[in-house]
């Protein structure tokens, strides 16, 4: 089962259409492997991006660098999911 | 479970699970609800549809789907929430049961089941179909971008490895083909939703363009009434609009596929979001959120039987 230890999923707010098209430019960057679970469409959309623990700090430095504001929605994914698991396990024993 | 009654939504539950469930709702209303098999998975498992009918011979029909994208446990759970719904109120809700005495209703509650599976087995976060791309290593077909409405226009990928990957042409997937032939092959079917999450939307067509359609402002009522019924149960507000003026540029989808082939009432729903976790999304909100989206979705019926086309 792949694990996502130290993945982070990140709610990114662009101000502006030249910050989604900086986002859009991140999102073909394909050796980042980045999982866009909401696109940048356009600035009243946030973003919200899973970023694999590899990646977090080029994509960070980039949004930093650019002056894009974020925040960090899910600090580690795989422990959201453990504890996803553990609540479905108590749920079926219950 | 050895009936519908105890089932948990607040815990996974594998194809087979769901599949069984499937079939205990059969067994538990059988004068309403019977199980077509449309076709199969890339990798050959059964696509099954629900179907709820009070009689008659090609009634129109409402198609509902669920879990295009696999990795949302949300929609599945509320498909069979819904599904047992229906069942349930026919012959206690009068207006389910006036919609039911003169449409059937098509329920395919898992649309991607290999998805789905590999979802449960090896990877939580996987949205796409398992199908091989030659040429490429990567995996899998958006199957929410295959359909052949503007296919391989703004807002796909010609990547294989990306998420929003088109797939070598419209309808290679198997799981879009088997909708696409059945409902076809129907000739009857008069509102098509699809239900996915998470965005907390109600959209129709277009998503490849922004010219509107002919029906934009029907439509547009439509989903108000829609959104205005379920944010009335607990308060979720719903964004609502055009495809392309709600979330954005998005061609290949199973709305704009129903639209251009005739099926005037072609919707697509993103359930709840919680604003923090997504589609991981509590378990003690699945009920609530099938809840809410069972209002919209009569709304959406009850406008579908009164304006017969």
């Amino acid at each position: 089962q792949k694990l996502f230890i130290g993945d982070q999923v990140l709610r990114i707010t662009a101000e502006s259409h030249e910050q989604i098209a900086l986002l859009q430019e991140l999102q073909g960057l394909e050796h980042l492997e980045l999982d866009f679970w909401r696109e940048p469409v356009r600035p009243s959309l946030s973003v919200d991006v899973r970023v694999p623990f590899a990646s977090l700090q080029p994509v960070r430095v980039f949004l930093q660098s650019h002056g894009i504001q974020y925040d960090v929605m899910i600090d580690n994914l795989q422990v959201l999911l453990d504890s996803e698991m553990e609540e479905m396990n108590h749920s079926r024993q219950r | 479970q050895r009936n519908t009654d105890s089932f948990d939504y607040s815990s996974y539950h594998t194809l087979e699970e769901i599949y069984s469930w499937m079939d205990s709702l059969i067994a538990e209303f059988p004068d309403l609800v019977s199980k077509l098999t449309i076709g199969s998975s890339y990798e050959k498992r059964p696509i099954h549809v629900l179907k709820f009918s009070t009689g008659g011979t090609n009634r129109p029909a409402i198609w509902l789907d669920t879990g295009i994208h696999a990795r949302e446990w949300i929609t599945p759970a509320t498909g069979m929430w819904t599904a047992k719904k229906i069942a349930q109120e026919y012959g206690q809700d009068p207006s389910l049961t006036a919609i039911l005495n003169k449409m059937d209703i098509f329920f395919e509650i898992v649309t991607n089941p290999d998805g789905y599976t590999f979802t449960h087995t090896t990877n939580r976060m996987w949205r796409k179909t398992r199908s091989i791309s030659s040429g490429s290593s990567c995996i899998g077909v958006d199957p929410n971008r295959n359909w052949d409405a503007n296919f391989g226009g703004p807002g796909t990928s010609s990547n294989p490895c990306d998420d929003t990957y088109k797939g070598p042409f419209a309808h290679s997937e198997s799981e879009v083909k088997s909708i696409v032939d059945f409902i076809l092959r129907h000739k009857n079917v008069k509102a098509m939703v699809t239900i996915h999450s998470y965005s907390q939307m109600l959209m129709y067509p277009y998503g490849y363009t922004s010219t509107p359609t002919p029906d934009a402002d029907e439509l547009y009522a439509v989903a108000k009434s829609a959104v205005d019924a379920l944010g009335s149960l607990h308060g979720t507000k719903y964004t609502f609009g055009s495809m392309i003026s709600t979330i954005y540029p998005a061609s290949g989808t199973t709305a704009d596929w129903g639209y251009s082939n005739g099926i005037k009432y072609s919707f697509t729903f993103e359930l709840r979001d919680t604003g923090r976790y997504g589609f991981l999304l509590p378990a003690d909100q699945i009920i609530p959120t099938a809840e809410e989206t069972w209002l919209a979705l009569m709304k959406i019926m009850e406008h579908v039987r009164d304006h017969p086309y």
